[in-house]
């Protein structure tokens, strides 16, 4: 077992970007939602996956891909099983 | 926007003009070299092109309002399915809804049994002989167990047309009168001192909330670098968009959407933008393990971003907790989201997995408690009934 402490999920802010950011020129409300699966559950990942899979893949590195797709990170929240990116725009 | 990362899956989701589909490639291959997923598309990581082979891939959208500005293969569904297309294999294409009104778009892979390649086992992947096809493979790894071990259910909402008061609660201007009287002239001094010095403070880049103390040295550290002692006592407080975030997720009525009484150890971050719009992650952690330390269940979260401005207002909620069982049953959620915003029109998706041994006196329940949303008439109930999800979409007026 756990204790709740933690279990509690933990934050963490992106100072640089959420503090000077201005959202004057975002219109589109509708969102994209992409959900890219690689394993059933995290108890079925292959034999090659590091341990903690995507999870265990830095911010820095996911910083990567989101510059392709014109989003920064403002702040992260990481449990046990999810780690849950605040983004911009 | 928001992103959310399980070991096994991803879920990405973001607003305005972003170029989400661009980033999928890089996704692929992080899965592969970083993740250590296996693919099929080269022999060897050291291949440009690697990428990971997904086991499954949903793309989702409403219509556009404004479609003509959207950028890369996002200007039309035509040419985002061609995207997807020329990217997997064995993909499919739906429209759900009105096409002359709101109506939901959804592209999507399935694992093998719906593939004409023949399946492959996890330990017998990475390398080995690439596809001829420059199109990365999907769903052609078997997995001894599969189908999923859980339940696994997303609820959507989406919300135009706002009520206009309502919606002045997600103006920077409005929030910040709020936060004033809420919050006490000298702590809100003291909050005002400690951002000002953040910014004076060479390379600090990430500040933790009161309840978890990290202080990292500067942006590259963003993976976790060590905490900073010195400045232990100044991160207690965060920018004014997480601040205000908080403050307006309490006020609108959110924050209650899972409360913390019946989810002790959930978790919300939320942001407000500059003039306007809103941004909130809740993560909601499993259910404490047994005895045996074991526990079945993963942690769920939820995710709200509002769009104000008369013009194009528009609210969506997303959510992967379970409804029923202990917690808050799915009716009971849509119609306080719904209440939330006192929207003039909105569309509600449901996807549920299939189970082994189902029989559809499970996806009856569901249905007809969301048919009945206090203060709307329902337009449109569709259900569509893929080889492993139900997907339940209704489209719902104010009356």
């Amino acid at each position: 077992t756990f204790s709740p402490c933690e279990r509690s999920p933990h934050l963490t802010i992106n100072h640089e970007v959420a503090a000077d950011l201005d959202s004057t020129n975002a219109f589109e409300g509708p969102e994209k939602l992409l959900e890219v699966w690689f394993a059933p559950s995290p108890r079925l990942l292959p034999p090659s996956v590091k341990e903690g899979g995507l999870k265990a893949v830095s911010p820095s590195t996911w910083e990567g891909m989101l510059d392709l797709v014109k989003c920064k990170i403002l702040s992260i929240v990481r449990s046990e099983h999810v780690d849950a990116y605040l983004l911009s725009e | 926007s928001s992103m959310f990362v399980f070991p096994h899956k991803l879920i990405l989701k973001t607003c305005g003009t972003t170029t989400l589909l661009l980033g999928l490639r890089r996704l692929l291959r992080i899965a592969a070299v970083d993740a250590g997923f296996p693919f099929h598309n080269a022999t060897s990581l050291d291949d440009v092109r690697v990428a990971a082979t997904p086991y499954r891939v949903f793309y989702s959208r409403k219509n556009f309002l404004f479609p003509h500005r959207q950028r890369g293969p996002h200007s039309s569904w035509k040419d985002e399915v061609k995207f997807l297309d020329d990217t997997f294999e064995n993909g499919s294409a739906y429209m759900v809804g009105r096409m002359n009104a709101d109506h939901w778009y959804l592209y999507m892979t399935s694992p093998v049994g719906n593939t004409l390649t023949p399946p492959l086992t996890p330990s017998s992947s990475n390398g080995g002989s690439p596809t001829r096809s420059s199109k990365i493979p999907t769903g052609i790894i078997t997995f001894p167990g599969a189908p999923e071990e859980q339940a696994d259910e997303t609820l959507e909402i989406l919300m135009m047309d706002l009520d206009p008061e309502l919606a002045k609660q997600f103006y920077l201007e409005q929030a910040s009168a709020v936060a004033d009287e809420r919050v006490p002239a000298q702590a809100r001094e003291a909050r005002r001192a400690a951002h000002d010095s953040l910014g004076d403070i060479d390379g600090q880049a990430f500040v933790t909330d009161a309840d978890h103390v990290d202080v990292f040295a500067n942006s590259k550290d963003l993976d976790g670098a060590a905490p900073n002692a010195e400045q232990a006592d100044i991160e207690a407080r965060t920018t004014e968009g997480h601040a205000l975030g908080t403050v307006v997720s309490d006020m609108c009525g959110l924050s209650q959407v899972y409360p913390k009484s019946a989810y002790p150890d959930s978790r919300i971050d939320a942001y407000l933008f500059t003039p306007c719009g809103f941004s909130a992650n809740g993560v909601v952690p499993a259910p404490v393990p047994g005895p045996d330390g074991k526990c079945d269940k993963l942690d769920h979260y939820w995710t709200v971003h509002v769009t104000p401005e008369p013009v194009c207002s528009y609210a969506s909620f997303e959510t992967n907790v379970p409804g029923g069982q202990n917690g808050r049953a799915t009716s009971e959620v849509i119609n306080h989201v719904v209440s939330i915003f006192k929207p003039g029109r909105f569309t509600m998706t449901l996807f549920q997995a299939k189970k082994p041994a189902d029989d559809d006196s499970l996806l009856v329940a569901p249905i007809k408690h969301m048919d009945t949303i206090k203060g709307y008439r329902r337009m449109d109930r569709i259900v569509h009934d893929f080889d492993d999800y139900y997907l339940i979409f209704r489209y719902y007026e104010r009356e």
